[in-house]
């Protein structure tokens, strides 16, 4: 039985929406009409992110930003509040 | 690394261990807890105390699902391990474990060391790394606890906000070089070697040839690698061998190899159980006996029934007169020993048994003060005047001959 590809886009964009959240301090409250629009403040997070982690910069949710997010880490933000 | 400052405003840190988990015993917590504070206070003026009661600058504590509000939730196995908040009052300084992690000493789970050295890090000050080989980088990997995990990035991080400490070892002190021409120079043990003279000091050597007027300086590694440095004793034997010797220990060479086997015991050459080391060697080639040197004895060996002789220790004082002691130092050289002594060389005639000269120890080398009274130098000065007469030679050659005759006859009756 083949995942739903949907089903598994869907976690993922979970998964990464949860992370940046909580390690990328990503503020949805109040913007998310621009969010639904155009993705900008995911996008500019998951650039945020890449960048620190010495990845591609493409602000795509990728097999290797998505594989660092699954690693067993710290629960201090990667960027200062 | 990043950090945020002013940091701790004092150096000296409280810490307060709040409960502990059960994946480990309390005692390994408690050493994890402290290796991990001790990692950073060998590297910043940071001292850490621990106490049982109150409030300390740093609470740890292990929990499971707590932070729910804030965006850091810990979520149970795997994912977020720990967490920890910088300094300031109240939650400050906090650290957090994951309960929901499997905690361990070694590699099998989550090392609790490595971690808590991370979160440390937060409570200290620094915020994450993005080298991906400094313990602040995000992501858990494990090190082998046996080696420090700080990387220079987090050193730079932590001292970028403490300074650095007083503690940290400063570069290591270049080991002092021997200088040949230093009035106080000493040896460790002198040798002849084949055409040479090798004279040990420390992890050096210099060596001189006998046709040749000049000094080498090499290390002792440099010949032979396996060799320890201070060696304390050397000696050739009539069989092209040198051997060498520290401690209850001695090495045999043969050219730049060491034979197979070595090192042996000294008691394997005859030497009592209670003789710890010898200060010195020396093999009279006429003879073919060697004598060691132990403190204010000697002994007597006999190369060719590779036996120590019977009836020693004696006294260095009733065949060696008037040499300094303890002997650092000794080798034969033509028909004369020489015997070092701290800074002073006594060259010694073991016919008429007295001393003929006392030199600086390093009067072998060209040094210009000791130029003139270097048997180095009337080694020099003999060769030069042997193509003035053949007479001189026969003349000399046959004196030589009588006195070794003599001295040999000596030897025997004795």
């Amino acid at each position: 039985f083949p995942a739903d590809p949907k089903t598994e886009h869907e976690e993922s964009r979970h998964l990464a929406q949860a992370y940046l959240d909580q390690f990328y301090t990503l503020e949805t409250e109040g913007s998310h009409l621009i969010q639904n629009k155009s993705n900008v403040p995911l996008d500019g997070k998951l650039r945020e992110m890449q960048a620190f982690f010495g990845l591609t910069v493409t602000g795509r949710l990728d097999s290797n930003t998505l594989e660092i997010m699954k690693q067993p880490r710290c629960g201090t933000p990667d960027v200062g509040q | 690394y990043g950090y945020t400052l002013p940091g701790w405003r004092k150096h000296r840190i409280t810490y307060r261990i709040l409960n502990y988990t059960p994946d480990m015993e309390n005692s390994d917590v408690e050493e994890a807890i402290q290796k991990a504070l001790e990692l950073w206070s060998k590297v910043a003026p940071l001292t850490f105390t621990r106490i049982s009661k109150g409030n300390a600058d740093i609470m740890v504590a292990f929990r499971t699902r707590v932070h729910g509000k804030c965006p850091r939730q810990f979520d149970g196995p795997l994912g977020v391990l720990g967490h920890a908040f910088p300094p300031g009052p109240g939650i400050g300084g906090d650290t957090h474990f994951d309960e929901d992690e499997n905690w361990t000493k070694d590699s099998s789970g989550f090392n609790l060391f490595l971690v808590a050295a991370h979160e440390f890090g937060h409570s200290l000050g620094l915020s994450h790394s993005n080298d991906p080989s400094a313990l602040m980088f995000p992501n858990y990997a494990f090190i082998d606890p046996s080696k420090s995990p700080l990387s220079q990035d987090d050193i730079k991080g932590i001292q970028a906000i403490y300074g650095s400490s007083s503690k940290v070892p400063a570069k290591p002190k270049r080991p002092t070089i021997p200088q040949a021409c230093d009035p106080n120079l000493t040896f460790d043990a002198v040798t002849t070697f084949r055409r040479e003279v090798v004279f040990f000091k420390d992890r050096h050597l210099w060596r001189i040839y006998y046709e040749v007027s000049e000094v080498e300086f090499e290390l002792i590694s440099s010949f032979w690698p396996s060799l320890p440095d201070d060696i304390q004793a050397a000696y050739e034997n009539n069989r092209d061998e040198t051997l060498i010797f520290k401690d209850a220990n001695f090495w045999k060479i043969n050219s730049y190899a060491i034979l197979p086997g070595y090192p042996k015991s000294i008691y394997d050459l005859g030497f009592p159980r209670h003789t710890k080391k010898i200060d010195a060697a020396l093999f009279n080639r006429i003879t073919r006996k060697t004598y060691f040197f132990v403190e204010d004895k000697y002994w007597r060996y006999d190369e060719i029934n590779q036996s120590m002789e019977k009836g020693y220790p004696r006294r260095i004082a009733r065949l060696f007169p008037g040499i300094g002691l303890p002997v650092d130092a000794a080798f034969q050289y033509k028909r004369f020993f020489y015997f070092f002594s701290g800074t002073k060389q006594f060259e010694f005639n073991p016919v008429t048994r007295n001393i003929t000269r006392v030199l600086k120890a390093n009067s072998w080398f060209q040094c210009q003060k000791t130029l003139n009274s270097s048997p180095y130098n009337s080694f020099s000065q003999e060769k030069n005047s042997n193509s003035k007469s053949v007479q001189v030679i026969s003349r000399k050659s046959f004196i030589l001959l009588i006195y070794n005759i003599t001295y040999l006859l000596t030897e025997i009756y004795r």
